[in-house]
């Protein structure tokens, strides 16, 4: 009888070259998946198993802790290019569960879970007393920060007409009395100055989305309105080849931007030149 | 450590392969 041997995993060092390898493709699968929220960026390699697969490859097992940056999914910046949480600014952290096929030098993404989980009030409270904490997003007082914002921003704006998309984080700062907000927009087939009616506005067929960061001090009887919208340039996605493996799942299902053509700025504009604001 | 039956193996640093290394911070 000739012994069969067992087909058992072996652990890799968390930090061999090739774990990283895996770890990065799997922090950019996270990305190329979101829709809302902010980037992720890789902290840790928690833990690693290599399974043998029939008939060829190995399946990489991985965990992986992320840090949230502060480029929204619908941010075009490269990853290297953004900048993590800090923790005075109430930092996020994902924790990732992997499955990521190599196949003749190839690697694939089987299957992705992720949960994230902001830092607790008690740590940063020890750290810096005095830093806003993250507030539930469904607060009316962020919704009202985020309405106000924008109408103070569309009322400036020589462009297209803007409308929310995602209110993406919010913060209640005790001093001076304001509430922080972050928020993504996207442009309509209406022109800001002319809107009567924004219900008749329309989102453009090649989505052209922004980013917002208000901050809405409420004074007596009036509201002080800071605002800061970037317009992101249209980008074009290639759509990535799944694999059809059963039970496999992603992070989320849709790409991040629409797969439309690319729209060039308005007015031949570059990018940075439709950074505005702010708006007092 | 793998070393010949009448040789003792020297007592060395425990290698901890996982979890790797904290590239910003830990929370």
């Amino acid at each position: 009888v000739t012994a069969v041997p067992l087909l058992g995993y072996r652990e890799h060092n968390c930090d061999d070259p090739e774990a990283e390898q895996v770890a990065l493709l799997a922090v950019d699968h996270i990305n190329n998946h979101l829709q809302q929220g902010y980037k992720h960026i890789l902290n840790r390699i928690d833990k690693v198993k290599v399974w043998p697969r029939r008939p060829t490859g190995e399946v990489y097992e991985l965990e992986i802790d992320t840090l949230e940056t502060t480029c929204h999914a619908l941010d075009p910046t490269p990853l290297a290019n953004c900048s993590v949480r800090q923790v005075t600014q109430h930092a996020v952290e994902g924790d990732c569960d992997f499955h990521v096929l190599k196949q003749d030098g190839q690697f694939t993404v089987l299957s992705a879970k992720c949960d994230s989980t902001p830092d607790s009030a008690e740590d940063i409270l020890k750290l810096c007393p005095d830093c806003p904490l993250l507030t539930p997003l469904n607060d009316t007082r962020v919704a009202q920060a985020a309405e106000a914002a924008l109408t103070a921003f569309n009322e400036k704006n020589n462009g297209a007409y803007l409308q929310l998309v995602e209110i993406a984080r919010a913060q209640l700062v005790p001093l001076p009395a304001s509430t922080y907000v972050e928020f993504t927009v996207a442009a309509t087939d209406c022109v800001a100055k002319e809107v009567t009616d924004p219900a008749k506005c329309n989102l453009l067929a090649d989505k052209q989305y922004g980013f917002c960061k208000a901050t809405v001090a409420e004074k007596v009887a009036r509201e002080e309105v800071e605002v800061t919208c970037t317009i992101f340039p249209a980008q074009p996605v290639v759509p990535q080849p799944q694999p059809g493996v059963a039970g496999a799942a992603a992070v989320e299902p849709a790409p991040a931007v629409d797969p439309a053509s690319p729209v060039s700025p308005p007015d031949g504009q570059s990018p940075s030149s439709l950074v505005v604001g702010p708006v007092l | 450590v793998v070393v010949q039956p009448s040789v003792g193996a020297a007592p060395g640093p425990v290698i901890t392969p996982c979890p790797g290394k904290v590239r910003y911070f830990k929370i």
